[in-house]
């Protein structure tokens, strides 16, 4: 379902903002 | 573990695609799953995020989004 891959696309952003 | 060939192809798939058009962390996650829709939500956050230090795109806010691109 799309509100789980916007789950896991902003678990993701979090991930990726601790880095780029 | 996720076979290791499928994400090679996806981490190839995904740089391309960047490389093309700045792409939200959503098309990123979509675009990833195409090639490797098996893996469990944790494994694929941990696996795209390893693709991603290995990318290293450049970014910039579009539409008040955040955007990869190469």
């Amino acid at each position: 379902s799309s509100s789980e891959a916007d789950e896991m696309a902003a678990a993701l952003e979090a991930e990726l903002n601790d880095f780029i | 573990t996720p076979s290791s060939s499928n994400i090679q192809l996806a981490e190839k798939v995904i740089q391309r695609s960047l490389m093309r058009r700045p792409m939200t962390t959503k098309d990123i996650l979509k675009k990833f799953q195409t090639k490797c829709p098996g893996l469990s939500k944790e494994q694929t956050i941990e696996v795209l995020q390893q693709i991603m230090k290995r990318l290293k795109p450049e970014r910039k806010v579009m539409n008040d989004k955040m955007h990869f691109y190469l």
